[in-house]
């Protein structure tokens, strides 16, 4: 990539990550997920995708097109919903320390 | 415009945190996105387009697809609380907040990068925040579309400006649409700007104090200028570019001369028939004109000349090119897809090929993708702006049915610039009707045939 890409893949690279969802418990139910963008880091918010919430409402999908209807509190669906956000490894290590090597990471050559 | 490797800083891959749990605050939709995608997906059209992360002849439930639907301009506010194994690296990061391009700052055209992870939470190791590079290829209000290659799973990922350099312009709505069950190449996103503006205000009207104060803490806009937005300038040669309707047939087109139009002869076949031709940049007008040429069916040129009653105020005449280079940067402006609905459309891609006969270039390849309704439209360096053809077709495969719109085939420029301009100066149109006379070796080309073998000549 040229530099005139260079401070948005980092902004890109930084803030993005990987919302999933799933049924607390219920791991065979499957699991629902998105990519998303960290607006903030101090608090942590996440802007991600509504569409894996659909599962989960409490009054079906039926509630999105609601006439007037602009957002729906977090309480709209189901209690056992869980979420786990994942990112990437920071882009500059602050601490400047070397970081420990993964064991058991290779390469085999096919 | 194509999928690139994730970026990866040099040296050893870098530990990578541990998925950390979060909370939904809110789910949150933007009324203006919601309303403009009705207006150009809605209505009669709606039963041609989809949106769902499979081709349309997969197998989706109807129900399947329809919550599809319905949740396709929703997004969603997360808490992600403190704590955890988060290295604290991470938590002195110095992108506290992400900056937001306001709302119109970006231009039709500019350059986009997507940033999300095809096939969501599927194997982060390999697909986490891959990169994808497009322009920003139309505009409806907070509704916007890019040709950035997205993939599913990339739902609700970033798309960031080059300029203001970093900034996030939009979430990935739908990364697929397919018209007509064929895949149109274009990522439907939400403008970011809007989306905040929509999230701090429904937190405001949660009962609960802490998303309140939560909402105070989400990235205003960059920059935010005062009033209205900037207008959409876009690059001055997409102003070209008009919508020509004649009949019942609608098609695009380019202004070569203030009265002077030119497009395809699918679009306009007949001569003497009565044209109106829609600009919609500076401003939107239409003007009448008449058809006084068009290559005939058997000609490879699928052209037609539009003589038009009044100047068409403002519209620049782009500098048409001499010489073209393979592999160059290249943009095809066109009301492809969604027709007057919308302003043109910029797609872009490199010029691919550049087919000669005898030395001199009949047909242009690129890799832009190219819909129905772009035909007629202009094809433009983006080093120099000129302008180097004319869109002819895009390409699909008959034995199967599928279109491929990053495979198109364009008239160049210089087959008709000399013929233009002869008219342009003399009203003569012999020139034009020379199209018509094109050697065999051109029509088997645009036939895409095999090039005709040497037949050895009678010595009788």
């Amino acid at each position: 990539m040229g530099r005139q890409w260079e401070p948005s893949t980092r902004a890109a690279v930084q803030s993005g990550c990987v919302v999933s969802a799933c049924r607390a418990g219920r791991p065979e139910a499957g699991s629902w997920s998105c990519s998303g963008v960290i607006v903030s880091r101090s608090p942590g918010l996440v802007l991600c995708h509504g569409g894996i919430f659909t599962p989960f409402l409490r009054a079906g999908s039926g509630s999105l097109t609601e006439a007037g209807v602009a957002f729906l509190p977090g309480d709209s669906c189901r209690d056992d919903l869980r979420l786990h956000v994942q990112w990437g490894p920071p882009a500059s290590s602050a601490s400047g320390h070397a970081e420990p090597e993964r064991p058991g990471v290779c390469t085999p050559r096919c | 415009a194509g999928p690139e490797p994730p970026t990866r800083a040099a040296g050893r891959p870098r530990p990578r945190p541990p998925p950390r749990p979060a909370e939904l605050l809110l789910l949150l939709s933007c009324p203006a996105f919601r309303a403009h995608f009705a207006r150009l997906f809605g209505a009669e059209a709606a039963e041609q387009w989809h949106f769902a992360n499979s081709a349309p002849h997969d197998e989706l439930s109807e129900e399947e697809e329809e919550d599809q639907l319905r949740a396709l301009g929703w997004f969603a506010l997360l808490r992600v609380p403190p704590g955890g194994e988060t290295p604290p690296e991470l938590e002195r990061a110095p992108a506290a907040a992400v900056a937001v391009a306001p709302l119109g700052t970006v231009p039709k055209g500019a350059p986009l990068l997507a940033c999300g992870s095809p096939f969501g939470a599927f194997c982060p190791d390999i697909f986490l925040n891959t990169l994808s590079r497009g322009v920003l290829s139309n505009v409806a209000g907070p509704l916007l579309l890019t040709d950035a290659r997205c993939l599913p799973g990339t739902e609700g990922g970033g798309v960031f400006a080059a300029r203001p350099a970093g900034a996030l312009v939009a979430l990935v709505a739908a990364p697929l649409c397919w018209k007509a069950r064929e895949w149109v190449g274009l990522t439907l996103l939400c403008a970011a700007a809007p989306l905040l503006r929509a999230a701090r205000a429904a937190a405001h009207r949660l009962r609960c104090p802490e998303a309140s104060a939560l909402a105070a803490l989400l990235p205003p806009e960059a920059g935010s200028p005062r009033g209205s937005p900037l207008p959409d300038l876009g690059p001055p040669w997409a102003a070209a570019a008009v919508l020509v309707e004649c009949g019942t047939v609608w098609g695009s087109g380019v202004a070569v001369a203030p009265r002077l139009v030119l497009t395809c002869r699918h679009v306009a076949p007949r001569e003497a028939s009565k044209v109106l031709v829609h600009s919609a940049t500076p401003k939107s007008v239409a003007v009448w004109g008449h058809v006084v040429f068009a290559t005939q069916e058997v000609c490879p040129y699928d052209i037609a000349v539009v003589s038009l009653e009044e100047d068409l105020d403002g519209v620049p005449t782009p500098v048409p090119a001499e010489h073209f280079h393979e592999g160059d940067p290249v943009s095809v402006v066109g009301f492809g897809v969604f027709g007057q609905a919308c302003g043109p459309s910029v797609t872009s891609g490199i010029l691919s090929a550049v087919v000669q006969v005898e030395d001199a270039p009949v047909m242009l390849q690129t890799t832009c993708a190219v819909h129905g309704g772009s035909s007629g439209g202009p094809l433009f360096s983006n080093r120099s702006g000129d302008l180097l053809g004319i869109v002819a077709s895009n390409t699909r495969d008959n034995n199967t049915g599928a279109a491929y719109p990053h495979l198109n085939f364009s008239v160049p420029i210089t087959v008709l610039q000399p013929a233009l301009q002869r008219y342009s100066q003399t009203g003569d149109l012999s020139g034009l009707r020379e199209l018509d006379r094109a050697a065999d070796p051109v029509r088997v080309v645009w036939r895409l045939q095999r090039p005709l073998p040497d037949v050895p000549r009678s010595k009788l």
